[in-house]
């Protein structure tokens, strides 16, 4: 068997939420927060 | 860290839609995430139907949310591609229920030191500091183990950390992703004012001398004893494992004085269920011969029975001895009840007993499977692979977990599909079946636990990097193996992550306990979250909202909806029962239906039978008085012809 048979959904990387959004060229607040009008 | 202003409030009960655009995966995922909700806080989710304000989870690009409850009438929540963890989604529901990062907190400078010239540039507002006029911390203390808090690495723009903790110990805590922390509970209940949540039942330690509530049964012929010590072992109760003096207690029961069959029952104080399904958890240790037996029984208490009606649950036989076991058993209860331990001293002498600790109850379902890793730090000193043993899935799929232990750093978990009993009966390529492997925090309280959680679903179509579908036969598309007895076996390709905990965080709080580990398993079909999600029609208005649903009560779980402006109840059906009537009113079921349609099939039966049989006694009756009217004028007339 190939060394590791297996597939790895993250490809070595423990990205965290921002790392995602972020690598997608979201510009969000915090990196995750979506502001409203009556945003900070 | 939570947004200032009532308004920002949402119900307790939070409506919501899983759009079509999900990943299965996540979908399943978000109900997972949805489950930890209703058991550590107050906080409830419904499928929306038709309210004015609700959450609807899509598949957008990345994983984001707004704070608090913006009044949005649709308010979006993007579960997007890598963003199918519990923990992200946790995260992004709790900036929906109202909190910000943990690091924006007005005294955040007392805590973490920002390293600006190690930020990207542009992105330094990403840490600003917000006062206390637009976000209160609720007189709760700064938490760096939050899964609120950015990690040390946050919009670095090389190698080094962004965010120093002011105790060094938290600085590789800050960032966790498994599962909410003790203070971002407290703030959730606090923020929501929650008195109970609605799956937890209770969790017992028994360090408290009223253990629990629990009581000695009657109908016994022993007691169980509140031990922090047994000579022939325990040495040590399971939730301090001996770590704190003059504590450390567990029940006993001390099989070594009677002769074979002596009995101890030890029932749990009365509990009343809400959802009719449960799990209760706990550990076991056997210190006797090895025939001692535990039988967990319900004691349910319905109309009628006064002493309740006990009923066999499980029978734990062949316990191994001389360490803690984890045991789940999985109930069905509806009416108030209680979980009664039956201790069964078994046949010959016995040189110790059972004990009993850390059992916790709640109206959750229990994990379908058990992986129990012994000698765990020898393993983790060997950098190597380690396999399951196999199981199989309700669907009857065998599959078998890969833990791979060669990163010095870092822990990978994955899920194969193996060859099993079944493979000439099942659906292949494996089509939407989800599988869950839980590293277990052994935290003595449910509650308390931040176990670490990943889920995968077998997308029958998803190929490999040869083009054979991944998720194919493991005897067409796996490698052969052999399980530790030499039987060989073909494993299909594995799927997870070589990223599942740092070794760092797996020797943090209590995944590792008396040098054990436990991955739970479980491994379920999701087709059914493929239908189509209650898609929300145009953002109904409140008055049309009200002058509907508002008004009709859909009973038995039926879900108001809107078909061209009237409301109508959908109403909820399973393989074989399903809701019916106006308001979802009325059950039905296949059981019924045939009984019906046999019942009404003997009775017209009888009713032919009952007109076939008057027919031909009126027959009978009409034809013997011809004859004998013929008899008679035949008689009258021989009379005269002689």
């Amino acid at each position: 068997a190939p060394e590791k048979f297996v597939k790895d959904i993250d490809g070595g990387i423990d990205q965290d939420i921002f790392d995602i959004n972020e690598d997608l060229g979201l510009d969000l607040f915090e990196g995750d927060i979506k502001l409203e009008a009556s945003g900070r | 860290n939570s947004i200032i202003g009532d308004n920002y409030r949402w119900p307790h009960t939070i409506p919501y839609v899983l759009e079509d655009s999900l990943e299965m995966n996540a979908k399943g995922v978000i109900l997972n995430a949805f489950e930890r909700y209703r058991l550590k806080t107050c906080i409830d989710f419904k499928p929306w139907s038709g309210e004015e304000n609700y959450i609807s989870v899509f598949k957008g690009s990345g994983c984001w949310s707004s704070v608090g409850n913006i009044h949005a009438g649709k308010q979006e929540l993007s579960i997007g591609t890598n963003c199918d963890r519990i923990a992200t989604v946790q995260h992004e529901f709790l900036h929906a229920l109202g909190f910000w990062h943990e690091q924006s907190r007005a005294d955040r400078d007392d805590y973490i030191t920002i390293v600006w010239d190690r930020i990207l540039s542009g992105k330094e507002h990403n840490f600003n500091i917000y006062n206390d006029s637009v976000s209160d911390s609720l007189n709760v203390p700064y938490d760096y183990t939050s899964v609120m808090h950015y990690s040390k690495t946050a919009f670095q723009n090389g190698t080094e950390s962004t965010i120093i903790t002011k105790i060094s110990d938290f600085e590789d805590v800050i960032g966790q992703r498994m599962d909410f922390s003790d203070y971002d509970l407290l703030k959730l209940n606090q923020l929501y004012s929650c008195t109970s949540s609605l799956s937890f039942m209770d969790s017992c330690d028994f360090e408290l001398e009223n253990i629990c509530g629990m009581i000695q049964s009657s109908q016994d012929s022993a007691d169980w004893q509140r031990l922090s010590q047994v000579l022939s072992g325990p040495e040590n109760d399971h939730s301090n494992m001996g770590q704190c003096k003059d504590s450390g207690f567990f029940m006993h029961f001390n099989t070594s004085t009677g002769n074979g069959g002596v009995t101890a029952m030890l029932e749990s104080r009365v509990l009343y269920p809400k959802r009719g399904f449960q799990c209760v958890e706990f550990y076991l240790y056997n210190s006797g011969s090895g025939n001692g037996q535990l039988n967990v029984y319900t004691r349910e208490y319905t109309a009628g029975h006064q002493d309740g009606v006990l009923t066999l649950q499980r029978e734990i036989r062949d316990i191994p001895t001389g360490s803690w076991q984890l045991y789940y058993v999985t109930l069905q209860v509806t009416e108030k009840f209680r979980v009664v331990f039956e201790g069964v001293g078994g046949p010959g002498a016995s040189s110790g007993g059972l004990s009993i600790d850390d059992i916790n109850l709640s109206e959750t379902r229990c994990p379908h499977h058990i992986w129990h890793i012994q000698n765990f730090t020898q393993l983790l000193g060997g950098q190597t692979t380690v396999y399951s043993p196999p199981f199989y899935s309700s669907k009857g799929y065998a599959f078998q977990i890969n833990l791979d232990l060669t990163s010095p750093t870092n822990v990978g978990l994955y899920f194969h599909l193996i060859s099993g009993a079944n493979d000439d009966q099942l659906q292949w390529p494996c089509p939407w079946q989800q599988a869950t492997m839980t590293l277990l925090d052994q935290n003595p309280d449910i509650r308390q636990r931040m176990s670490n959680q990943r889920s995968i679903t077998t997308d029958p179509k998803m190929t490999d990097d040869n083009g054979s579908y991944l998720w194919d036969r493991p005897s067409k598309v796996g490698v052969e193996a052999f399980f530790p007895n030499g039987t060989q076996f073909s494993r299909g390709r594995g799927y997870g992550t070589s990223v599942f905990i740092t070794q760092e965080r797996l020797k943090s709080r209590e995944f590792l306990k008396g040098d054990d580990v436990y991955i739970l398993l479980t491994v379920e079909d999701i087709s059914h979250l493929n239908s189509t999600a209650a898609v929300p029609g145009p953002v109904p208005t409140t008055s049309t909202v009200h002058n509907a649903c508002s008004e009709v009560e859909c009973q038995n779980g039926g879900i108001c909806t809107l078909q061209e402006g009237r409301a109508e109840c959908k109403c909820p059906a399973g393989e074989d029962w399903w809701y019916m009537g106006k308001r979802c009113e009325k059950r039905g079921s296949t059981k019924d239906t045939i009984v019906i349609a046999v019942s009404s099939t003997v009775t017209v039966f009888a009713v032919m039978l009952i007109i076939t049989l008057i027919s031909v006694y009126c027959t009978r009756r009409k034809y013997r008085k011809k004859a004998s009217a013929k008899t008679a004028a035949m008689n009258l007339e021989n009379q005269h012809a002689f």
